[in-house]
């Protein structure tokens, strides 16, 4: 039975995508079986995991018009050592599209309950946005990982955030948690920082990871080459981080 | 007349909020008289602006369904000189509310025609997504100016940014252009970003404003406080160089 991890907050630039390209090929390091989703018309996911997303097809668009499985639509990325179902700009179209159609918040969990055997974890990379497609990401989830950047904007969208994972926990997915904040880009000799940091830890107590992802630029430069980190540089400070970040993944999920 | 411009970016976290606000503030002290549209649920702009928009009520979701005008919903902020219409997260529900109605995509346009006359500049601070919100700001604009950090996701939304853009150009808005892409958060030691910052400057030409927004905590720190960077810290790096975009941008306008 796989683990089912939603990455998300509706704050730009927090390093979602960052989060869930890395962590899942540090995950398939330490051997576990991994599935990434990529629910963001962006694709950012896709591309940084090494897929072309422009002639990706079928994507999590037809996978969510219940056009096609997610046998059909996953495909291998090499560098990662994990599967990934693509998307592209065609999913902006999702929320329109899907608004009046049955089941529309649960079509993303029943097809993913259908490979659910085939991996130990499945990641889902969620938009900026508190849309259909993050609450189908929060309705198919056990838990949810909050990448956040310690400054103002960032902390005031919490609120938010937990507002709407409890309205999905009350409507449509009983089970679901918050799995953990995620310090993203922290840079320790910044006042701000340490204040929001401060403030988190009050807040959320143990939820928040002992993992803190430095800022790095190695991380920003390795998706122009289409790779994890790992695949890019893996003595880095970044990958080091992310591998980290999976082992501790591991321990909290009981698997070591 | 007054000039709108849209700020927008689907790509998360470039800087969209802080330009919208630090440029209402420094086009107010250049003299101007400037309205601030928040269109993003989470109120980022609202804060930034030292609104409290958790009470903030009428709001632009209110306007977008017909039920308050402009006049009614603006409020004032006292530290950045300039108008404001606040936002908050029950905006979030309108993608779907509007999806079914008539002149989904125009309302903004009309609500702002009847205050054209008010303000020399009208701002609309856009969420990371093209979206309903953001076709609207889009149908109702003269022209966007585009933040973005010279990274790779970065570079890679461009594409979509502008196809979007030249598909509300065909159906909504003839008269649209791109205003400029501004460099935000840009750090000159940075490969990547002279890289990115090269190709950028090859495709877009003279579009690309001479005006380059550097990282400066500064900028971080001021909404926290509810204020403008001019007003919390006039001299920093982060203030003069909005100050810089605010003289390009009557530059540009034909405006000095
Ligand atoms: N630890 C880090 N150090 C340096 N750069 C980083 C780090 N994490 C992410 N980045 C860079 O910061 C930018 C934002 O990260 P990313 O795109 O992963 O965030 P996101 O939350 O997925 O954004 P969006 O809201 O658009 O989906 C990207 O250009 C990325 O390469
Ligand atoms: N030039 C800068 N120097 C340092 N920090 C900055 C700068 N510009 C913006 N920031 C900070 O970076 C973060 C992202 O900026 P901002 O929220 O304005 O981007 P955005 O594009 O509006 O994000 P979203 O996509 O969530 O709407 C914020 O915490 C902001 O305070
Ligand atoms: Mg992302
Ligand atoms: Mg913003």
């Amino acid at each position: 039975m796989s683990r089912i991890l939603a990455i998300a907050n509706q704050k730009g630039g927090v390093g979602k995508t960052t989060t869930a390209v890395n962590l899942a090929a540090s995950l398939a390091e330490l051997g576990q079986r991994v599935l990434l989703a990529d629910l963001d018309p962006q694709g950012n996911a896709t591309m940084g995991a090494g897929i072309e997303k422009r002639t990706a097809l079928p994507t999590v668009y037809q996978i969510l018009l219940n056009q096609v499985s997610v046998r059909e639509a996953r495909m291998r990325s090499e560098p990662g050592h994990f599967d990934v179902i693509p998307a592209n700009r065609e999913l902006a179209g999702a929320e329109i599209d899907l608004v009046n159609l049955e089941q529309r918040d649960l079509r993303l969990k029943v097809a993913l309950a259908q490979v659910a055997d085939d991996y130990d974890f499945i990641l889902m990379d969620c938009p900026p946005t508190l849309n259909l497609l993050t609450v189908n990401a929060f309705a198919s989830a056990q838990s949810v990982l909050i990448p956040m950047q310690c400054e103002y904007y960032a902390l005031e969208g919490l609120t938010d955030l937990v507002a709407t994972i409890k309205k999905v926990k009350q409507r449509l997915n009983p089970s679901i948690e918050i799995e953990g904040l995620l310090r993203v880009m922290f840079d320790p000799r910044s006042t701000l920082a340490q204040q929001v940091s401060d403030q988190i830890k009050q807040h959320f107590g143990n939820k928040v990871y002992d993992t803190v992802i430095p800022r790095n630029v190695r991380l920003a430069e390795a998706p122009s080459h289409g790779l994890p980190v790992l695949a890019y540089d893996r003595q880095c400070k970044g990958a080091r981080a992310y591998m980290e970040l999976a082992e501790e993944t591991l321990r909290r999920a009981g698997i070591t």
